[in-house]
């Protein structure tokens, strides 16, 4: 399994729909300071289920809508899609290849869609169990966060070990 | 619960001192379980020994040392129990030169087995890229994305 | 003990807007008392608006430019009240090139009034220093410091 | 003002005697991670009378001592005596020059030295009372240190700044 594709609009600073190309091996994203390159990490994060919103650096479910700059206005919804390769069938379905999309609208109301169907939060986070897929200190390793495996507590540093056991 | 986890402990033991003997090129790792009356609630502890150093309390070791224990646990959990991606985010800030060489060396190596998407300002890291993407702001305020070749990766990633 | 305070933030909230200008290159920023139901027990908030963005809270800011506002914050308490000497320790580490030579270009400027002990890994900040010391482990667990030129600071440095 | 001379020996990873002669404009001070640059503003800090051994990453006022390698044994006492130009009497005591130095031995006891007179941890701290030196988050600012600022509380921002006002 792999992730290959990543589709995003109105999400953060990404007011206009981008793509990305993603290839096995190491794909290496740079930038200046400021330009949207956490950002990706936060839209992988929050398609892949994260239910809180201060992980990604937000207070309100809201906050990841594009809020508008001085010259654009506020958009009204934000959507991401990620589609990863299962050729390999690590999650066992009939599915080659499986897109994960969220969607959130300003009043709040957000949605998923697994391969076009709508679908729960639960169903998002059974379909990844037990990859290690999204799990903080282990498969996403935010700016900022790399040391809290030293800084945490012994019981905490159990905690994070138990998803990859 | 104990039972597999002492199990699963004693397994990433093992692997995280052999990733950090190998990062560091010497010293010594290891995870242990806490003393605690309550075995439910015992957490890990982690004791490093730098390499010609005596063995010390985590708080003495150096920005760059930390940064780069840390690295080798995270990485010796992904060598024990692979995930179909990795996502780090400038996680190669505090090395030097040389430890930011032995991080890449390292990486490249588990990327035969596991995918990374690797956010980083750093030169060396960028030139062990198979493919590489620049974020820009050419109106400020909002993001736009591109694939780019190594050559002008360097002049982005500033 | 309020009245003379609130005249220190005046005058620090003037000197930080014009810092975070002139560092960031436009944008705003200020200092304001935070309402506090007891004046004698009320901090000081901050806000920033890069430029080109809209005024956000501070925790949607980047890795740089939390970085990049706290330099000016420090930077404008400088202006006000000089001090002797002035030590920091690797602050620059998140910085893009062209962040790092804002920051290079105003520590220039309060070095002529202030004198400053930088340590750092970039050869941008290395390159503005008039004195460089390298510090080095011939023997490991045992440090050993010598003068030396910026040439061999770029080796050195790493 | 400006700091003139730094000399110490025995103080964290410098076993042997060290001398850094500092002058007024940008010293810059380079090396590979764990050389020992960090442990140069712990011991600036130290010498200046900071109180709290948590600010010197240690845990007891003796983790300050050296405390050998592989190959040579502890040190028994650590020293550090700093020199800083006074002619433009910022200070306004007789001095042109005033050296300040530290010393602890493994049993705990330290002592204090203002151009060689024994003196107490308070009559350093009233000596640069004022002159903003020492002070963290203002005139020093550590390893990680910078967002000390950001994360702070309103009010600990506040006592932050009552030190430069
Ligand atoms: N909802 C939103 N609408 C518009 N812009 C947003 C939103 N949320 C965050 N931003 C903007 O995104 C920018 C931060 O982007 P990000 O953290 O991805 O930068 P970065 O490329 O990682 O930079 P660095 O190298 O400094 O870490 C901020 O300037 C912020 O204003
Ligand atoms: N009391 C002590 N005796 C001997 N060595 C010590 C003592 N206290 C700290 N050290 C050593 O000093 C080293 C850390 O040095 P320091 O933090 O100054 O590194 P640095 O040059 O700042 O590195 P970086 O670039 O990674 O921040 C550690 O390896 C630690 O073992
Ligand atoms: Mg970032
Ligand atoms: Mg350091």
């Amino acid at each position: 399994m792999y992730l290959k594709h990543l589709e995003m609009k109105g999400f953060k600073s990404f007011a206009k729909g981008i793509e990305i190309d993603f290839r096995p091996g190491i794909n290496v994203i740079v930038g200046p300071n400021g330009c949207g390159k956490s950002n990706i990490a936060d839209a992988i994060r929050w398609v892949l289920g994260e239910a809180n919103v201060r992980n990604l650096r937000g207070q309100r479910g809201e906050d990841v809508i594009f809020t508008g700059t001085d010259k654009k206005k506020p958009l009204g919804m934000a959507w991401v899609s990620m589609t990863v390769d299962n050729q390999d069938r690590v999650i066992s379905n009939d599915y080659s290849e499986i897109s994960v999309a969220r969607r959130i609208y300003r009043n709040g109301e957000s949605e998923f869609l697994l391969n076009m169907n709508q679908v729960r939060l639960k169903d998002i986070h059974s379909l990844f169990a037990g990859t290690g897929l999204g799990k903080r200190g282990y498969s996403i390793i935010g700016q900022g966060e790399l040391e809290q495996v030293l800084d945490a507590k012994p019981f905490e540093r159990r905690l994070l070990m138990e998803e990859a056991a | 619960m104990n039972q597999r986890f002492q199990e699963f402990l004693r397994l990433a033991n093992g692997s995280f001192n052999k990733t950090f003997n190998t990062i560091f090129e010497g010293g010594e790792a290891e995870l242990l379980m806490e003393n605690h009356e309550n075995p439910l609630q015992a957490g890990v502890d982690i004791m490093v020994k730098m390499p010609g150093k005596r063995r010390q309390s985590l708080n003495l070791l150096s920005g760059g040392e930390r940064a780069l224990t840390c690295i080798a646990f995270i990485f010796s959990l992904l060598a024990l129990k692979p995930t179909p991606f990795c996502l780090i985010d400038e996680i190669d800030a505090a090395l030097d030169e040389a430890n930011l060489g032995r991080f890449t060396g390292f990486l490249r190596k588990l990327a035969e087995t596991i995918q990374f998407v690797v956010i980083t300002h750093r030169q060396g890291t960028i030139e062990i890229g198979d493919n590489i993407y620049g974020v820009t702001m050419p109106e400020q305020g909002m993001s736009e994305v591109f694939s780019i070749t190594p050559r002008e990766a360097e002049e982005l990633a500033g």
